[in-house]
């Protein structure tokens, strides 16, 4: 464990808090894209096969479990409870995301550390939360003004990734055997996809104004 | 044979 991957971790948990109080807070989760929602708990489902098999750390299982018990519960949350769910700006949340999982699924399937289900479930699951955020951003997009919730949500589940990569640096600098591509590439191209929302999200923060994301 | 590689990050 280093300190960048730790920060990125509290970082991502933090996102996830964020959203948490939003939808419990203001029981609404308007501006949230229960599209993206759905695509994060896949993520974690698919990436955590190993949690009962593979036992790394406390921390490691603990974290995993939160974060499959939180990305549900969200979903659950948007598509079951009765105040929640009809905030939910359904007309506006039109991504097609299912192509988004197939077409992860097929590069999991071509691009993998080895041929084996785990393996390539975990490589689908990298790929798919690289390109998860897009129908949350569109979402932004259509909605015009952001709330601070949402925007603070979207910005530290940005951060997380980026600070993944100066985790990825610092260890193939302390161990340069360490390679890994697929995580590594995807998060640079995860990160990348917010680079224009982060550019906003300045922007408002440097005026002191609301975030808005140009149609 | 390098052993199969645990994913130790989140």
């Amino acid at each position: 464990m280093n300190i960048f991957r730790f920060l990125g971790d509290m970082t991502h948990l933090i996102s996830i808090l964020i959203l948490l109080l939003k939808i419990y807070a203001t029981k609404s989760c308007s501006g949230i894209s229960l599209k993206t929602q759905e695509l994060y708990a896949l993520v974690f489902l698919t990436r955590y096969l190993d949690l009962f098999t593979d036992f790394i750390s406390v921390y490691n299982t603990v974290m995993k479990l939160v974060f499959i018990a939180s990305s549900l519960a969200i979903v659950w949350c948007m598509r079951n409870h009765p105040l929640v769910r009809r905030s939910y700006d359904k007309q506006l949340d039109t991504f097609r995301h299912y192509f988004l999982l197939l077409a992860s699924f097929l590069l999991a399937l071509l691009l993998h550390e080895k041929f084996a289900f785990q393996e390539v479930l975990w490589a689908f699951s990298i790929y798919l939360e690289a390109v998860a955020i897009l129908p949350q951003l569109v979402l932004l997009q259509r909605s015009g003004n952001v709330d601070n919730l949402t925007g603070q949500y979207v910005f530290f589940l940005g951060a997380y990734r980026a600070l993944y990569i100066f985790n990825w640096i610092y260890r193939y600098f302390i161990d340069p055997h360490f390679t890994r591509w697929i995580a590594c590439v995807s998060g640079l191209v995860q990160t990348a996809l917010y680079a224009d929302f982060f550019y906003y999200y300045f922007i408002s923060w440097k005026n002191n104004a609301k975030l808005q994301l140009p149609a | 044979e390098d052993e199969d590689e645990v994913h130790d990050e989140l």
